[in-house]
């Protein structure tokens, strides 16, 4: 399930939005013990200046980025275009499930929600 | 692990969490043990937010690395015969047996702590002290690995890393260990109710190691 609204197009500026993964949507409700889903979101929204410069508590800029943003406003048509929206900082899940062989296993999975966003 | 892209989404997902394919069918839906929630909520990142963080690839309760922990029931409890009560003479021997099939070659154990729940007619394990060799497929047990004593009323623990499972070694598919009980003075052997194996296992290719400080 994503953010209502989002569409097509990537509107705004680059940020995180809602993604919601449901482990029923994926039919692995019967062997997945907990949690039933988690929130996966994604990145989305323009790169170009002054969006690619860093908002109020978000992450650093990188100059790259900020380079890129000032090439792409100077020749939007030619050159490697804007930056691009990408996560920046993601945290860990934990899954409880059933294997195989009946046993209860806790997997832990490294970067699998996106916190925050940033232009790269 | 770089492996053909696979076609459906669902497949792409189970590659991307490190699981060959779904479990199969239904499984024996049983209760989930208590410990494994308890690792389970330790882990969740909302408490983690709540103040205490999270060491990546690191099980904070045991306080060993690792990111899978399993919870291995006995697979031979069924087919044990149940023993009669026996009021003198030795006790009988029992063998537990752990399918780790499911564990993959790459993972190295960081911890395997065997449990038992022994009911005793009259709770007096006093003196008790359990033994624990690996079953050989020639029927008999090997040397004897260690020795612990029975807690009263407790859940019996057994730590058999570097005894019975090898650490920075791949598991064995099988575990099947030879269990006897020595000494006590209860009149009434104590009846193995329970068996269980606790496996916390490091997967390296999905835990880097640390990135040194620069």
């Amino acid at each position: 399930h994503t953010e209502p609204g989002v569409g097509g197009g990537p509107g705004g500026t680059c940020r995180t939005r809602r993604l919601h993964v449901s482990f029923r949507e994926v039919g692995w409700h019967r062997w997945v013990i907990a949690p039933r889903g988690f929130l996966a979101n994604f990145c989305q929204g323009a790169c170009t200046l002054p969006e690619a410069l860093p908002g109020p508590g978000g992450p650093p800029a990188l100059n790259h980025a900020v380079l890129r943003a000032l090439m792409h406003a100077a020749a939007p048509t030619a050159g490697a275009g804007p930056p691009c929206c990408v996560p920046a900082r993601l945290s860990p899940i934990s899954v409880l499930f059933f294997d195989n062989s009946d046993n209860v296993v806790l997997r832990h999975y490294e970067d699998m929600v996106v916190d925050e966003c940033g232009c790269r | 692990a770089r492996a053909p892209a696979p076609s459906d989404p669902a497949s792409a997902l189970l590659q991307a969490l490190g699981l060959h394919e779904a479990p199969q069918g239904v499984p024996t839906l049983r209760p989930v043990p208590p410990v494994m929630w308890r690792l389970f909520r330790r882990r969740d990142p909302q408490e983690a937010r709540a103040g205490y963080p999270l060491r990546p690839c690191h099980v904070e309760e045991l306080g060993v690395a690792g990111n899978i922990v399993r919870h291995i029931p006995d697979s031979g409890v069924l087919s044990r015969p149940l023993e009669p009560a026996r009021t003198s003479g030795p006790c009988p021997k029992w063998t537990v047996a752990f399918d780790l099939s499911g564990v993959e070659p790459a993972e190295r154990p960081t911890r395997a702590r065997l449990e038992l729940r022994l009911e005793a007619a009259n709770e007096d394990t006093r003196g008790w002290e359990l033994s624990v060799a690996l079953w050989a497929e020639a029927e008999h047990p090997g040397p004897e690995l260690l020795r612990v004593p029975v807690p009263p009323g407790l859940p019996l623990r057994a730590d058999l890393l570097g005894a019975a499972v090898a650490a920075n070694a791949s598991v064995p598919r099988t575990l099947r260990l030879a269990l006897a009980l020595h000494g006590g003075a209860a009149t009434a052997c104590p009846r193995l109710a329970e068996a269980s194996l606790l496996l916390v296992t490091l997967d390296p290719r999905l835990c880097p190691p640390p990135r040194s400080r620069r």
